[in-house]
C-alpha cells in the first residue's frame, strides 16, 4: 500500500548539516498493522511525516498505492491526507479553541464514512469530557482525544506516533486494543510509532530504524 | 519539607462542578525521593502543581518549609519558585524561540548555585544539538532539554511530571539515573509524579492518587 524507494531526510541549518534518514527503503503492507521503533532521536517522527504526506523527502520516492506524493501538489496532497488518512501526532494533536467533540466532529467533516464523534470519544473513555477543552484535558486525556479524533474518520490508513506515551498501562492497553480491532475488523492499515517495545508484539510486520538504517522482520507470532 | 493539609481542587466549568482532589493530605521528606503513581486522570499533575506551588488549592493548606504557600501573593509565590525550584512539565516546557542551550542558560540566571548549563546538556547527551530549536529537536530530545534545564538550576526541590514519557527505555534509564544521583549526592528533594510502575522502585516513598484519594506507602526496597 505504501513504499518507500530510497527515502532521504537532511535537515540544513545554516552551515550546519543534520542528516536522519539516509536511504530508507521500506513496504507498508495493505491491512496490516505496521510498527516502527527505535530510540529517541532516531527519525520515527520524522519517517512517519514522510510516509503519511505531511513533509517531503529530501531525496527518494514515497508510493501510496501507486501515487507518487512527489507528484502532488501541496493542494492534492492535504486532500489525500484529509479524505484518506487519520493522524495521531506525537504532541499539539488538538485545536485549543475547541472541545473535545468539536475537535472530534471537525476531523469528520470531509471523511467519506465516519463514525459517530461522541461514540468515538465513548469509545477512549471520554464521553464525560466532551465539553472540555484541551487545556481542561489532563495529558493522557488528550492523547485520548486525539486517538478518538482518528478513529472517528474511519480512515484507510491510520498513522499513530507515541499514542500511549502518556498513557498509564491500563489506559494505554484500551488504546492498542482499539487500533489492534480496527485493524482485524474494518481491515484498516496501522502503522504505529513507538520506542515501547511490548507493543511491537501487536504488529504483523516490525520495523526497526537507528541512526545506520532501517531493518524489517515479520513478527513470527503474528499470521 | 513540603505538606499538605486537607488539600481540596474542584475546578468550575459554568455549572459542571469537576472535583479532583477531595481531602488530600501528604508529606514530602527533606531529601528523599518520592514518586506519585496513578491512572491518567487522577490528578497527579493537578497535586504536583499546588505542592509546586504553580496552582492554588480550592481548600486546604501547603506548607514549605513551614511557610504557608497560600500566605504568599504571586510575586512572592514566583520568586520561591524561580530561586529554590526545578519543574518539568508534562508538555510545553521550552520556550520555542530560544535554543536548547538558551532555554537552559534562561533557567539558571537566578538560581544560587548553578550547573554549566552546556554541562547540564551533556549530561542528557545532547550537546550537539544545543543549537536546534525546540521545533528542530524530537520529542524525546525536547523532554530532556526541559529535564537540563531543571538539573542545571541545582535547586533544592525537583518536581518532575512524567520525566521519561516520551524516552525510550535506554534513555529513560539515564534520565531517571541522573534524577537518582542527584537526590544521592546533592540531597535534592525530589518529587517524580508517573503512571509507569517500574519508576516506582527507585522511591523512599510512594504515594498512590486513585478517584478516591492518595494512600502513602514507605518503599521496603529503599532505606
Ligand atoms: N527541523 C529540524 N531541524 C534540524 N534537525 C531536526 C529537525 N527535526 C528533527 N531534527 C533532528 O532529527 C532527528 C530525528 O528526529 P525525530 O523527531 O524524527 O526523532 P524520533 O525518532 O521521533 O525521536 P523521539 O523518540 O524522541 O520522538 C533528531 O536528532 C532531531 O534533532
Ligand atoms: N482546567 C480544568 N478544568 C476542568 N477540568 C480539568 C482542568 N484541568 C484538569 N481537569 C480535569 O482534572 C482531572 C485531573 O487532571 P490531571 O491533569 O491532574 O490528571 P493526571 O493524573 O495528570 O492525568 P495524566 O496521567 O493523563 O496526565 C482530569 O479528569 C481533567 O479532565
Ligand atoms: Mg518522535
Ligand atoms: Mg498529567
Amino acid at each position: 500500500a505504501i513504499r518507500c524507494e530510497n527515502v532521504h531526510k537532511t535537515y540544513i541549518m545554516g552551515e550546519v548539516t543534520v542528516p536522519v534518514l539516509k536511504g530508507v527503503d521500506l513496504t507498508i503492507n495493505q491491512g496490516e498493522l505496521t510498527v516502527i521503533l527505535g530510540a529517541s532521536g532516531a527519525g520515527k517522527s520524522t519517517l512517519l511525516n514522510i510516509i503519511g504526506g505531511i513533509d517531503r523527502p529530501t531525496e527518494g520516492h514515497v508510493y501510496c498505492a501507486g501515487k507518487d506524493l512527489a507528484a502532488m501538489n501541496d493542494r492534492q496532497l492535504t486532500e489525500h491526507r484529509r479524505r484518506n488518512v487519520g493522524f495521531v501526532f506525537q504532541f499539539y494533536n488538538l485545536a485549543p479553541t475547541l472541545t473535545a467533540l468539536e475537535n472530534v466532529i471537525s476531523a469528520v467533516e470531509i471523511a467519506d464514512n465516519p463514525m459517530d464523534p461522541l461514540k468515538a470519544l465513548d469509545m477512549v473513555g471520554l464521553a464525560d469530557r466532551k465539553d472540555h477543552f484541551p487545556s481542561q484535558l489532563s495529558g493522557g486525556q488528550q492523547q485520548r482525544v486525539s486517538i478518538a479524533r482518528a478513529l472517528a474518520k474511519n480512515p484507510l490508513v491510520m498513522f499513530c506516533d507515541e499514542p500511549t506515551g502518556a498513557l498509564d498501562a491500563a489506559t494505554g492497553r484500551m488504546a492498542l486494543s482499539l487500533l489492534t480491532s480496527l485493524n482485524e475488523k474494518a481491515g484498516t492499515t496501522i502503522v504505529i510509532v513507538t520506542h515501547a517495545e511490548p507493543i511491537a508484539r501487536l504488529a504483523h510486520r516490525i520495523l526497526r530504524l537507528t541512526m545506520e538504517g532501517l531493518t524489517a522482520e515479520d513478527n513470527p507470532n503474528r499470521g
